[in-house]
């Protein structure tokens, strides 16, 4: 195989129209990846401000972004994830789709609501706010 | 070809009832309705109820209520952390109907007028456990009243008069309670701990409370208890109940408290118990050793 190598070595690394830092750019900030966005919302928005009193703004923010391949050590992905991921890219199955953006962890949100009856109620509420992003 | 039988019948019950709400499909198969068993937050997101017309609160107890929320939680929503009391929910009942007349007498100030309160408790669900209950008054600004005051404040628990008993209304059961409270100028809201009282009737589903209030209060060592049904003209009391909702929906402070502290014990989601027990707990006693 020495003839291989050693022709395989004579070819450029890098097509010579395209410059260096434009080559490594793309691995060094992939664009939209996976991550956490804000989603501000207000209640009289959804017109229930005559029964929700507090909070006036409620942000559940979200989960959206392309889920890169190297997923394990930036998201805490399993094995599973990445193995879906080259199925994927490989495109060994067309049915199977690409390992998706969704939240990994939430916290809780605190409400004060006028009950039909007319008392107070002050709840918590359990995963309410998305507060991580993972790829699964 | 199990899932794609299963995916067929789903298809078909989907043809079967086309102007099924998708949050309907999460009720159980029976169709009987279970919405209580929904958090009201989640039936409300599920099917925009939020506009049904709702009775107005008293205003003095929202304006409790909001300063409540400032204490708890933060302004986008997030409870505050610094807090270690296990309750989860805080419910305020402002009373119905409310008639003075005459009560028992009092061996101490004589006959002592009270104030009959009844307080509809509906909206307390099977799952919220009662952790501490206070009657909650405010002064009414106008009436003056001097720097201090030591307080009595005696209560006694009613039936409520159902009107197609036909049993007698049998006499009621005297609430041997008396709450100490302290009235100061300074103060704009009083509690008087009623919990004792309350407990058994909320733990045993009670729909409402009927009680009887009157006051003895001191103004200064010397002089002798006075009667008043409302001394220095206090506004009807609310009813402050602080309850622990036990559903999977509540945030369940002890239990981020207790996992914060030590993260190698954040359970994973194949639902360890709670709090470790037996031989975990002992495993973890010994896993120090093994790292040394």
């Amino acid at each position: 195989g020495r003839e291989t190598v050693t022709s395989a070595l004579k070819k450029p690394l890098v097509p010579a129209s395209l410059n260096l830092s434009e080559y490594f750019k793309q691995f060094l900030f992939p664009q939209n990846e996976c991550e956490l966005h804000d989603f501000r919302l207000s209640f009289s928005q959804l017109k229930w401000d005559n029964w929700i009193v507090a909070p006036h703004r409620y942000n559940p923010r979200y989960c959206k972004g392309e889920c890169p391949r190297a997923v394990g050590h930036r998201y805490g992905s399993p094995v599973h994830t990445m193995v879906q991921n080259i199925i994927y890219e490989k495109q060994l199955d067309s049915s199977v789709p690409r390992p998706s953006c969704v939240p990994a962890k939430y916290s809780p949100l605190s409400v004060l609501t006028i009950e039909p009856d007319g008392s107070i109620a002050y709840k918590e509420y359990e995963d309410m706010i998305a507060t991580k992003c993972t790829c699964r | 070809s199990l899932a794609s039988r299963g995916g067929a019948q789903m298809a078909a019950s989907a043809e079967l009832e086309p102007e099924a709400e998708p949050w309907s499909w999460l009720q159980p198969p029976d169709g009987r309705d279970r919405s209580g068993l929904l958090p009201p937050l989640f039936k409300v997101l599920c099917d925009g109820q939020g506009g049904l017309p709702r009775l107005q609160p008293d205003s003095r107890a929202l304006r409790y209520m909001k300063r409540l929320y400032k204490a708890y939680a933060t302004k986008e929503g997030i409870p505050k952390s610094n807090r270690s009391h296990l309750y989860n929910t805080v419910r305020l009942f402002t009373p119905h109907i409310q008639h003075k007349e005459q009560a028992s007498v009092d061996q101490v100030t004589g006959p002592v007028p009270s104030v009959d309160l009844l307080f509809n408790l509906d909206r307390v669900t099977a799952v919220e456990h009662l952790l501490k209950s206070v009657l909650l008054y405010t002064f009414n600004t106008s009436a003056s009243f001097p720097s201090a005051a030591q307080c009595v404040c005696h209560l006694v628990l009613r039936e409520p008069e159902s009107s197609a008993s036909k049993t007698p209304p049998r006499a009621p059961r005297s609430g041997t309670f008396t709450a100490p409270f302290e009235l100061k100028k300074k103060y704009k809201w009083v509690e008087v701990d009623v919990t004792a009282l309350l407990q058994p009737l909320v733990a045993s589903d009670k729909r409402s409370v009927h009680v009887s209030v009157a006051f003895t209060c001191v103004k200064d060592k010397l002089q002798r208890p006075s009667v008043q049904d409302s001394p220095f003209n206090l506004v009807r009391p609310s009813l402050l109940l602080y309850l622990n909702d036990t559903s999977a929906q509540a945030h369940h402070r002890w239990y981020s408290l207790h996992y914060k502290r030590s993260p190698s014990q954040v359970p994973d989601q194949r639902g360890l118990p709670a709090c470790p027990v037996g031989e975990e707990a002992a495993q973890r006693v010994r896993s120090p050793r093994h790292r040394r």
